[in-house]
């Protein structure tokens, strides 16, 4: 179960608090996931106090101040979404997925948690395998309401920290690149990495974030009730 | 060649440039709904003052009582709060017309102590519950607790550490930040909490979607 609340003395109108927290929690807690399973008790909350003495935001009267604001919260909680990844029952790896050149945001984030759900893209990352074609495989059965053209799908791992070295392109276009193993083994032994697949349709992205399936993620959930 | 640092170490909270948000107090404490007498299962956080309060909630057709009470919370006040519960050990899932009572007993119990501490009748505690599915909440444990809870409370660095802890389950290590901005030339601060290792794929609404 997810459960987070964040607590602040910024004064902000109830209607627009909520319209900050659905923005934010969209592009953070819904954009996360361990085990592909949604908890019948998965909650967030804000309470804003106004104790800061600030004025008060509004998204009508203050539209500025309520825009930095919903962007500083959006910011504040993918810091705390992603540390509940980071934190994945037998986690050994944190995966950032992008997925770009989408029609619409919508079908990006559609796609991006079709690939962070597969269980067999997850083992792959946990035994450090640059199995492509199980992500490919994963954007092809994703349904995000429009045809994807096989032919202008490029699929890449990138080194996280970017430490200078270009991107791992495995599939350019629909066509398989020669891959470099040992590159695409140096990049996938790194406990953080990520994955970005352009779609070549559009502009929009998203972005969610996984972690690999592990022995002990067994382990933890064989006897959870006792 | 020194070991490696454990999860718990490498993404524990730094508090030496932390800026908690005024007005709220917060608390963590063992009421008895874990088995193990070390581990918190109890949180408690208020604010000295009606706040505006937001959420969004899991879309799972089997919503537990806490979520709907929370809800309830927000209509009713709409969208004024002031405190929130938290339990953990006992997701409070699945528990029929007991369940609700119990959350709502939850919810009750600290709007009695924010009713007797402050002049303001401004009221509203939220409530939130995760463990095991399908067990009925020791709620006298947890009602006592709440009572107990007062005594705690505080704006420390210490004080916000306990309430995380009583959030978690499988986790590995309480999940604290902060954070502070410039807004219309005050600075704001922001505190938050999380929790959470499986069960993880959420797709949360607003509460009246």
């Amino acid at each position: 179960t997810l459960l987070g609340m964040i607590a602040t003395d910024a004064a902000v109108t109830p209607a627009s608090l909520q319209d900050a927290l659905t923005y934010a929690v969209d592009r953070s807690f819904n954009s996360i996931s361990v085990d592909g399973d949604m908890s019948t008790n998965d909650t967030i909350v804000v309470l804003a106090n106004g104790a800061s003495g600030s004025v008060e935001i509004s998204e009508k009267a203050t539209p500025d101040e309520y825009i930095k604001f919903r962007d500083q919260l959006t910011d504040f909680a993918a810091e705390l979404a992603q540390l509940v990844v980071r934190d994945g029952e037998g986690a050994e790896k944190f995966v950032k997925i992008t997925v770009k050149g989408s029609p619409t945001y919508e079908a990006a984030h559609k796609i991006a948690s079709t690939i962070s759900t597969s269980a067999l893209v997850k083992c792959a990352l946990h035994g450090e395998d640059a199995n492509w074609g199980r992500i490919l495989c994963a954007v092809g059965y994703s349904n995000p309401g429009f045809d994807i053209d096989p032919t202008k799908v490029t699929v890449s791992f990138v080194p996280v920290p970017v430490d200078g070295s270009a991107e791992l392109k495995l599939l350019v276009n629909g066509e398989p690149e020669h891959v470099d193993e040992a590159r695409a083994s140096e990049i996938l032994k790194s406990e953080d990495l990520a994955i970005q697949v352009d779609l070549g349709l559009g502009d929009e992205s998203a972005t969610y974030w996984t972690c690999d399936f592990s022995h002990e993620y067994i382990s933890i959930n064989a006897d959870y009730r006792s | 060649s020194s070991a490696p640092q454990s999860k718990a170490q490498r993404f524990a909270f730094d508090p030496t440039a932390a800026k908690f948000p005024l007005g709220f107090v917060a608390t963590g404490l063992h009421c008895g709904v874990k088995k193990d007498p070390s581990r918190l299962d109890l949180g408690v956080i208020i604010s000295d003052r009606p706040c505006s309060a937001a959420g969004t909630f899991t879309r799972n057709a089997f919503v537990a009582a806490p979520v709907v009470v929370s809800k309830e919370v927000l209509a009713k006040g709409r969208g004024i709060a002031r405190g929130l519960v938290v339990n953990s050990g006992c997701a409070n899932a699945v528990t029929g017309s007991q369940g609700l009572k119990d959350a709502r007993a939850m919810s009750d119990q600290l709007d009695s102590f924010l009713c007797e501490s402050n002049s303001s009748s401004a009221t509203g505690t939220l409530v939130m519950s995760t463990g095991v599915i399908g067990q009925l909440l020791p709620i006298k444990k947890i009602l006592s607790g709440i009572t107990s809870s007062t005594a705690t409370l505080g704006s420390t660095h210490s004080a916000w550490l306990d309430a995380a802890k009583a959030f978690m389950t499988t986790d590995t290590f309480p999940k604290l930040r902060t954070r502070s901005f410039e807004l219309g030339g005050k600075e704001v601060r922001m505190v938050g909490i999380d929790k959470g290792a499986g069960m993880i794929h959420p797709n949360m609404g607003p509460p009246h979607a």
